[in-house]
């Protein structure tokens, strides 16, 4: 799949942070997000919308995000950044 | 994972539009049948009690907000997120619904652009009572806009939603969980929704009393609006003072149950304990839930542990929650939520200085102020007050019916709109009820 224009991403990282997918941006690396926590929040987002699970900010998943929508978060805050210890 | 699920813990909730849309084609009272219809989709099949009131005490507060609007959730013009609502808990904001007032909301409209606003209601209010976002795309609980959902009057929750609210709140007695609600699509256009309205398609008697120079039987506050009893009619102003009809409406046409025969009343009032409605005559009392009479009335008013004979007035004192009944010169104070009399009653009145011990009615309005009415004139108490405020007593009539100053000869005055100003010509104040 072509990469995503740097606008989208720019979109999609603030779209799944606002929803819950992502955890808050880290003070100490801005906005910075690892490529693999990215696309598990994708594929969650992708589950939720009832989407294709590819974990690639894709047309029809960037078209979900277009979508009007309920301000609240689809997960409960804290639910995306719980690990093991 | 998902933290354990907030839910009131009382069942009679209070709700409120605080602000309307501004450039919306929806009228208001078109915005409140909406909401009123879209809190009726919950509290048909669960245990939960909706009542629309005034003030600022009402438990799900509505708005229609632009932008940034001081609760971390801005929105963001037209499209993207059109709404939301608060979880019940502790907070102030519990229950607060707001909606994006960028948004062009729409009813029943063929525009495919429009935002459906019963639609994002009922999904909003599901989370006023504590529902979260799901995944089921059947579910009005999923995240996202799908469009409108057809006829409020007929609308009936996915059986997922049921399931989910039904774990928060159980069952609602009259509803078999089981059950199949889902209805066919009518093939008639469905009938605008609208709050009960006080229409009537039968001319006006000639025993109609004219509002500027009635005296009133009852004057009562019932969701938010002003009541006017006289003989078998009243009028009804909306919480803006703006009288809806120059023209009484029949009470047995509205108050549905009150018996064809009732050729007046003695005191109205909203309940504050459950915000049913009790009308009082004689020795006898009927409850109405909204406005449709309760089973098992009319009941002896010695249920308030009052004496026969009835009373003169009533009304809920805001500041301590007590129900005030009076009768000539006396007056006893009532808890509504115990059911019970206070000890030490009835005592001599009046409770409030400046304000005559024998009255015709009374009642609180949303400005947190009581009024009393006798004859045609009425005083003003200010909230927590125990003297009628000065410059008291008022012209009922000018002040609250929209006529002119008393006038000397009674008698003389004919139908139609008597005033001072604007007003005089009755269309600057109709309210238009869709």
């Amino acid at each position: 799949a072509p990469a995503p224009r740097a606008e989208d991403l720019s979109l999609g990282v603030e779209w799944l942070s606002r929803f819950g997918y992502l955890p808050p941006a880290d003070p100490a690396s801005g906005q910075l997000q690892t490529q693999e926590e990215l696309s598990k929040a994708i594929t969650a987002m992708q589950q939720f919308g009832g989407l294709e699970t590819t974990g690639i900010l894709d047309e029809a998943t960037l078209a979900l995000m277009k979508t009007p929508r309920c301000s609240l978060p689809d997960l409960p805050p804290g639910a995306q950044s719980r690990r093991k210890r | 994972q998902t933290p354990p699920p907030t839910k009131w813990s009382k069942r009679n909730l209070s709700w409120r539009v605080r602000t309307f849309p501004r450039d919306s084609p929806l009228g208001r009272d078109t915005v409140r049948a909406l909401m009123y219809y879209a809190l009726k989709v919950w509290s048909d099949i669960t245990p939960l009690n909706f009542h629309e009131v005034a003030g600022n005490a009402a438990d799900i507060q509505i708005d229609f907000s632009k932008a940034d609007h001081n609760d971390g959730y801005p929105f963001d013009g037209p499209g993207g997120t059109v709404a939301h609502a608060f979880f019940p808990g502790d907070h102030h904001t519990a229950g607060d619904t707001h909606f994006d007032d960028d948004e062009p909301w729409t009813f029943r409209s063929s525009d495919a652009h429009g935002m459906d606003l019963f639609a994002v209601a009922v999904h909003e209010f599901g989370h006023a009572i504590g529902l979260s976002h799901v995944a089921a795309p059947s579910s009005i609980m999923q995240p996202y806009y799908q469009g409108p959902v057809g006829d409020p009057l007929r609308y009936g929750l996915p059986y997922e939603d049921r399931v989910r609210v039904w774990q928060l709140y159980g069952v609602r007695e009259s509803v078999s969980p089981t059950a199949q609600l889902d209805t066919p699509e009518p093939e008639e256009p469905p009938l605008l929704p609208e709050p009960p309205n006080n229409r009537s398609s039968t001319p006006p008697q000639k025993d109609v009393p004219h509002r500027c120079t009635a005296h009133f039987d009852a004057v009562a506050q019932i969701r938010g609006e002003a009541f006017f009893f006289k003989g078998k009619y009243f009028w009804r102003l909306t919480r803006d003072r703006h009288l809806v009809s120059l023209q009484p409406a029949q009470m047995h046409r509205f108050w549905r149950g009150l018996p064809l025969h009732l050729d007046s009343v003695d005191a109205v009032y909203e309940r504050t304990s459950d915000h049913k409605i009790v009308f009082f005559k004689g020795d006898r009392y009927w409850v109405f839930k909204d406005n449709n009479v309760e089973e098992g009335y009319p009941r002896p008013v010695s249920d308030f542990s009052l004496p026969p004979g009835g009373i003169d007035a009533v009304f809920s004192w805001a500041h301590n929650d007590r129900t005030y009944f009076f009768k000539d010169q006396l007056y006893w104070r009532y808890d509504d939520h115990t059911r019970r009399m206070d000890p030490g009653y009835p005592a001599q009145g009046p409770l409030w200085r400046g304000v005559p011990s024998m009255l015709d009615d009374a009642m609180r309005w949303s400005d947190g102020a009581s009024y009393f009415f006798r004859g045609q004139e009425y005083w003003k108490v200010l909230d927590g007050e125990l003297e009628a405020a000065p410059g008291y007593p008022q012209s009922t009539a000018r002040d609250w019916l929209v006529c002119g100053e008393p006038l000397a000869d009674a008698e003389d005055v004919g139908p139609g709109p008597q005033g001072r100003s604007g007003a005089q010509d009755g269309l600057a104040v109709c309210s238009c009820t869709s």
